[in-house]
């Protein structure tokens, strides 16, 4: 009773019934089980201090301390079932809200997400990222795609190529990402691929953050001359942008990961195209 | 001379981290966003004439009474052509192309309105399918935005995403038919997914 379980296969994912929070991860096909928690934070967009005057914006991501603020530990949610897919809708704030589908025959966990507009009536400009926590080992190490190509190991706080002096902790160690970005300990593998570009860090041992959002009030000062601040207006209504997305969850024992990075992330790129009439159905070509 | 300048001024933008990053001033932005949207609607025309010729059953695609459109608003939920009242002598019919060089099979999510709906596939059968309710969020998004960028009121969202699952071969199409449920042989209250609400 203390947790819901949900996913019409052999994919399963459980939520605490308490705080509505992501518990773990299981398909009793592969045998995989992981617990796994998820949750949305923001960074404080940095405005420069008396050491560095550089301001966060729209090319710099400079957060204002290293401690982003969790916007929610506990979070309603709602379930939906049915035979080809089980829905999970959490509200995690006002301005943040999602859902995780787990379909039938799919390996993998969909998970959409709806965030904005980020509220700056405080005066802080906000780098929201979503962050999963996994109880691994991974030894400072992640992986990113390379423009989508090969994935590339990532050492935290370390460069191969010279000797890195750390003055960001958490801005240097972002990657950009185009395809996905997984961990790895000596059991499982943690993917996630996205469907659009972020971009992504491994801040401590067996988590993956991705920024999914940014709205901010200051200039970088590198060219823009403007703060990263759009809005839509409907007659004299204008808001922030909300921004929506998808990112797709999987995890596979050690070394069955790189399979459904390739074969999913081809899937993410090229969706079906899909078109539509209203006609009689011996009329066309079907196939 | 249809596609190419249109084409031209969303290739080049496209190519340009100013394109998406939000790099560049607003008012610039606001011109990317108008050109690429003039590219991708030129597109969609293009492949909306492809699939014509497709499915034309005679083989004539010029001439073809048959009409196609897109939704480039699905995730919103936002596409007359789905949200339009299913007639009872014409289907609605859903045309998936796998742009991809290997069979695969994936879920399609399309906004519907009506509860008593069957979906089948290319060769009669029934294709399972489920009924979800459209959540607020997403009405209300789509209500904004629609305004903002179409200039539409839509006060009335679809109710429903009507999800099957679509079968199709690579770098082919297939078709799937929406109609009203007749009832026969087929028990509409199993579709409906089912709500749970934890305390």
């Amino acid at each position: 009773t203390s947790t819901i379980e949900v996913g019409p296969g052999p994919l399963k994912m459980s939520f605490s019934s308490a705080s509505g929070q992501l518990n773990r991860i299981f398909n009793s096909i592969s045998g995989v089980d992981l617990p796994v928690q998820q949750s949305f934070l923001w960074y404080r967009s940095s405005e420069g201090d008396a050491s560095d005057s550089q301001a966060s914006g729209a090319y710099i991501f400079r957060p204002d301390g290293n401690t982003p603020t969790t916007v929610s530990s506990s979070v309603p949610l709602k379930v939906t079932r049915g035979p080809l897919v089980d829905e999970v809708h959490q509200q995690f704030s006002s301005w943040i809200y999602q859902i995780t589908r787990l379909y039938k025959n799919k390996e993998h966990a969909e998970v959409e997400y709806t965030i904005g507009p980020i509220p700056v009536d405080d005066d802080v400009g906000k780098e929201v990222i979503t962050r999963l926590t996994a109880n691994m080992v991974t030894n400072s190490t992640f992986y990113t795609d390379s423009n989508g190509r090969d994935f590339l190991k990532r050492v935290r706080n370390y460069r191969e190529d010279w000797n890195l002096q750390v003055t960001q902790p958490v801005a240097g160690n972002y990657y950009p990402v185009n395809l996905g970005v997984y961990v790895a300990d000596g059991k499982y593998e943690l993917s996630v691929l996205v469907d659009r570009a972020v971009g992504a860090a491994s801040i401590q041992d067996g988590q993956l953050e991705i920024m999914l959002h940014r709205r901010l009030l200051k200039d970088d000062g590198r060219g823009v001359g403007e703060p990263l601040d759009e809005v839509v207006c409907v007659d004299q209504d204008c808001k922030g942008l909300t921004a929506r997305g998808t990112y797709y969850v999987n995890v596979e024992k050690l070394g069955n990961g790189a399979h459904w990075r390739r074969t999913c992330g081809q899937h993410v790129y090229s969706p079906f195209l899909l078109a539509f009439t209203h006609e009689d159905e011996t009329s066309s070509k079907s196939y | 001379g249809l596609f190419t300048s249109s084409l031209e001024d969303a290739m080049g933008i496209a190519q340009h981290h100013d394109a998406v990053s939000g790099t560049a001033k607003q008012h610039t932005t606001d011109d990317y966003t108008k050109r690429l949207a003039l590219g991708a609607s030129k597109v969609e025309k293009g492949v909306n004439t492809a699939l014509t010729c497709l499915t034309s059953s005679n083989g004539t695609c010029v001439s073809s009474a048959i009409k196609f459109s897109q939704c480039p608003l699905l995730n919103i939920s936002y596409c007359p052509s789905t949200e339009e009242a299913i007639s009872a002598t014409k289907h609605l019919v859903v045309v998936a192309y796998n742009p991809l060089g290997w069979e695969r099979s994936d879920f399609i999510r399309v906004p519907v309105n009506d509860q008593n709906l069957v979906v089948k596939s290319s060769d009669g059968n029934i294709v399972e399918s489920q009924l979800v309710e459209v959540d607020n969020v997403t009405s209300n998004l789509r209500k904004f935005y629609v305004k903002a960028y179409l200039g539409i009121t839509t006060d009335k969202a679809p109710k429903y995403w009507l999800i099957f699952q679509a079968s199709v071969p690579p770098m082919g199409w297939n078709s799937y038919f929406i109609s009203k449920s007749t009832g026969a042989g087929y028990n509409n209250t199993e579709n409906v997914s089912t709500v749970v609400s934890p305390s």
